[in-house]
């Protein structure tokens, strides 16, 4: 090889023109290809679209959410007893389903809903002792870091934050969620990649809202700060809920307010996160610390696994935000071609912190699962009417303050049950 | 269905999976 390498001529021969206009054809093509499309609305905003090939765009003509729906309704059906057993072990054997581990007897099970939001028995889920675990089972679609507005290891398309959402977020004095305006523009590069470099800004998956945006400006959805909400009913809470008020959402604790305070001051403890006065600071104001980075991780549950999800490490979640959106199945092959699957699908996001500082949750519906279940969130409806009064990007807000009025949101320890997904 | 997180953490939090990985609740997905 070496004599080879040293001993052989190089000789040189004119390209044909036509090659090397081809190889500049093909190095612009591959350029543009690179190139983020944008599509902006008369505002200038940049607009999220439904991009990617042929079966994408035919999928986005299907009604999905009537599909889910109808799915769902089909699905809770109610079985015939002498059917269960047998039917439930065809559907386990096709999708993979292990029912040695599933609570109840097969013929408890009404309907194949009732089937899929099944319970497993107690200890078929051991907890490691690591500080975050597995909160659903699924796979490992892709996880990384979010540093300086890029993703570590993946390429991808970015998304602007003033596109998808429609706020100025650039004329905003104030960032009433996570930071504050300055860190903004360095928030606007807060990228993760979800499959194969497609990236989504931070806030378009989790929403900023900004404070003082007027309600009438239609470009973003009004959002008015809700007192903690005292001990009361639930009833009370339900008159609060209206679209586009922010509300509190979550259920009182039982008990007299003494009891309920000791009772969060020792779950703070546990916890490791500090009371409500440095919460209020570390949100509002907050930008990942030094020393900290912003990490991201997403799970697809395909449709055998078990289907309710549990907290990932003890934090404590303060508000959530609903985006009603479109039900893109979200299966790997889905999430590879459809680039902002993450931002146009319906999602629940469920923000709040944990000793470390900030820390989200977002279950992602899809076309057969339209419906995200939160155990403490008892006004949550997802998949319910069009989306059509829902601009994309725009979200109903609760917050959980009563639920701990020390920890100002609902606390939840590890692999805590939080809720699911359910069919429909 | 899909479960995302995106949380704030030391520098030194690792992962302890891998991409495609299978994984159920409980079990590791990352330390420091």
């Amino acid at each position: 090889l070496v004599n080879a390498w040293s001993q052989t001529p190089t000789k040189w021969y004119p390209l044909p023109i036509a090659v090397g206009a081809l190889l500049l054809v093909v190095i612009q093509y591959r350029k543009r290809v690179g190139q983020k499309e944008v599509y902006v609305d008369e505002d200038g905003h940049e607009v999220v679209k439904l991009k990617g090939p042929w079966a994408v765009h035919v999928m986005g003509a299907l009604p999905l959410r009537n599909l889910s729906r109808v799915w769902g309704y089909m699905n809770s059906l109610e079985l015939p007893v002498w059917f269960r057993p047998t039917g439930l072990k065809v559907y386990a054997w096709i999708f993979g389903c292990n029912i040695d581990e599933v609570e109840k007897d097969l013929k408890e099970y009404k309907s194949l809903g009732d089937f899929f939001y099944r319970k497993l028995k107690d200890g078929s889920r051991p907890v490691a002792d690591v500080i975050l675990v597995s909160p659903a089972d699924g796979r490992v679609l892709h996880f990384g870091t979010i540093k300086g507005g890029r993703v570590e290891q993946i390429k991808g398309s970015t998304y602007s934050l003033d596109a998808l959402l429609g706020i100025e977020t650039r004329q905003s004095s104030r960032t009433e969620v996570f930071f504050e305006s300055g860190d903004m523009a360095e928030a606007d590069h807060k990228h993760f990649a979800d499959i194969n470099g497609i990236e989504y800004s931070l806030h378009e998956l989790l929403g900023t809202q900004v404070h003082n945006t007027p309600a009438n400006s239609g470009t973003s959805t009004p959002v008015v700060e809700s007192a903690p909400a005292p001990l009361t009913g639930a009833s009370e809470l339900a008159g609060a809920v209206k679209h586009g008020e922010r509300t509190d959402a979550s259920v009182p604790q039982e008990g007299s307010a003494s009891e309920v305070v000791a009772h969060d001051a020792s779950v703070a403890t546990q916890m490791g996160i500090r009371p409500t006065l440095e919460r209020r600071r570390s949100l509002s104001t907050a930008s990942v610390k030094p020393g900290n980075a912003l990490y991201f991780c997403v799970i697809y549950l395909a449709p055998g696994d078990y289907h309710r999800f549990h907290s990932p490490t003890a934090w404590v979640v303060e508000k959530r935000r609903h985006f009603v959106g479109d039900l893109f199945s979200v299966s790997p092959w889905m999430a590879k071609r459809l680039e902002n699957l993450f931002v146009l699908n319906e999602r629940v996001a469920l923000l709040g912190r944990w000793k470390y500082g900030f820390f989200g949750m977002v279950p992602v519906g899809a076309t057969n699962v339209g419906s995200i279940k939160i155990n403490f969130d008892k006004d949550l409806r997802t998949n319910v009417g069009s989306r059509r009064g829902h601009p994309l990007g725009t979200y109903t807000e609760a917050v959980y303050s009563a639920a701990s009025p020390i920890l100002d949101g609902q606390p939840l320890l590890k692999a805590q049950e939080m809720g699911g997904f359910c069919l429909g | 269905s899909t479960v995302v997180l995106v949380f704030e953490a030391p520098t030194d939090f690792q992962f302890t999976v891998r991409d495609g990985q299978k994984i159920k609740v409980g079990e590791p997905l990352g330390d420091v």
